[in-house]
């Protein structure tokens, strides 16, 4: 599982039989305490200072095993109802095939009544924003997920830690000690090298070279080797995406999970300015049930690598049986795309992936969103 | 190894992920929350201030994730996101 927190924005993606929504209300009066606008507390639905979102997203796969989720994650119908007794304005929908690999999306309209005043250091930000009537929106705002399941078994026993100790203990030997060291090197460090992993007990936030130990836990040491051997790290290499940083976890018995943080473009690249960008990959290689998510809001084509390579590297990795993409992409404007063009988040995601065919394609026009939804299958 | 101002840079929380068994764990298709509590970092209210959601320090937000049954591993903090993995 993952969580992103930005200045405006959170995001946390859970695993197995997490139970994400019963989080929100503690969340929404998390962030009336850090200063967002609130509503007042209502005895009727517990919603004391809780804050007013902007907007909210929730999406998910249809699970494997609803039997043994928990709280209001066991069907859909149910998440529904708990957003719509949370917030007011949201749309369900389902995209994809019913008695197929289907998504489903909870997304709520803008909510047009927050309109704080800016902060003093937010002036200037505000003019790489693009204001629409659905308010205002930060330009590059996109989403790519591909949810891969009936993994390839060979690429699925990388994510055993049976697989991934023989593979460091290869990496360890002397002469693939070198060769590791040159790898590293030339991602610029991207998967954290093993000397370069802290510990800090109870999250203090010492400088790296205060406390530094050159040992971390098993688990994020195997899985700095996972990212490297897999070839997770070569996604977002440092030397295309300078300052990129990968934090990756591999679980006992197996299971792997990874975050990583890429720098925005800088202005003298002449590109436009925006926030630090992420990606996660989640994954789970047991035969039966095999599946990996991977998420990125790096804007595609940004330093070159187009949405088209990063799906063909992403599904490279793990060979799935069968796959689903989905971008979510802002429009960039009122008539962003002029008459009989196609949307941009169409034109990104090109039809055809090596080794599979496509099976369904299907597009969303929201208010503000264009949702690109693409399913393939093993030929 | 001494990180530049701004650079990233990793916390692990060796607490939590030093003795981690996710044999329990049967399935991996995710749930996804997004909640936005302002359009952009550049339009946050003044009464949260320029690091808004991120001024929350860690044992906050782990008291809502024990809520969904999660608990952070490490984080990657930056100017802009502070990136947490989770357990389970």
């Amino acid at each position: 599982s993952s969580m992103f927190v930005f200045p405006h924005k959170i995001i946390l993606k859970t695993c197995g039989t997490t139970t994400l929504l019963l989080g929100l209300q503690r969340l929404l009066r998390i962030a009336a305490t850090a200063g967002f606008p609130f509503c007042k507390a209502s005895a009727a639905k517990d919603l004391r200072a809780a804050a007013i979102p902007y907007r909210v997203f929730y999406s998910r796969k249809n699970f494997l095993f609803p039997d043994k989720q928990q709280g209001p994650h066991r069907s859909w119908k149910q998440e529904v109802k708990y957003l719509d007794d949370t917030f007011e304005g949201g749309s369900a929908y389902m995209v994809g095939k019913m008695n197929g690999d289907h998504w489903y999306l909870y997304i709520t309209s803008p909510n047009k009544t927050i309109t704080p005043p800016l902060t003093p250091e937010s002036d200037d930000s505000v003019s790489v924003a693009d204001s629409t009537a659905s308010g205002v929106r930060h330009a590059n705002d996109e989403t790519l997920e591909i949810l891969m399941t009936d993994l390839d078994p060979e690429c699925a026993k990388q994510f055993q830690l049976s697989h991934a100790s023989a593979v460091a203990s290869d990496w360890l030997s002397a002469e693939a000690h070198e060769a590791r060291h040159e790898a590293v090197s030339s991602h610029g460090g991207l998967a954290t090298p093993l000397a370069e992993v802290d510990v800090f007990d109870n999250f203090c936030d010492k400088p790296m070279d205060e406390s530094a130990q050159d040992v971390s836990t098993e688990g994020h040491a195997l899985g700095t080797v996972v990212s490297e051997s897999c070839g997770l790290s070569k996604i977002y290499p440092t030397s295309v995406y300078p300052g990129a940083r990968v934090d990756a976890f591999l679980f006992s018995p197996c299971g792997f999970s990874a975050n990583g943080v890429i720098p925005a473009s800088q202005p003298d690249h002449g590109e436009e300015l925006g926030p630090m960008h992420y990606f996660t990959v989640h994954v789970t290689p047991e035969p039966g049930f095999s599946y990996a998510s991977f998420e990125t809001n790096v804007p595609g084509g940004q330093r070159g690598r187009t949405t088209a390579e990063i799906i063909e590297h992403v599904v490279e990795i793990f060979r799935p049986g069968r796959f689903s993409v989905t971008l979510f992409e802002a429009k960039s404007g009122a008539n962003p795309y002029g008459r009989g063009n196609e949307n941009p988040a169409m034109q990104r995601l090109v039809d055809s992936v090596q080794g599979y065919r496509r099976i369904d394609r299907i597009v969303h026009d929201f208010e503000d969103y264009d949702l690109v939804f693409r399913f393939y299958e093993r030929e | 190894f001494s990180p530049s101002e701004g650079t990233p840079h990793l916390t692990i929380n060796h607490d939590v992920a030093a003795d981690l068994d996710s044999s329990n764990a049967f399935e991996g298709p995710e749930k996804l929350l997004e909640v936005w509590f302002a359009s952009s970092p550049g339009t946050l209210p003044t009464s949260a201030g320029p690091e808004g959601l991120k001024s929350v320090d860690n044992d906050t937000w782990v008291s809502m994730l024990d809520m969904v049954h999660c608990k952070i591993l490490s984080v990657i903090k930056s100017d802009a996101v502070d990136a947490y993995l989770l357990s389970e």
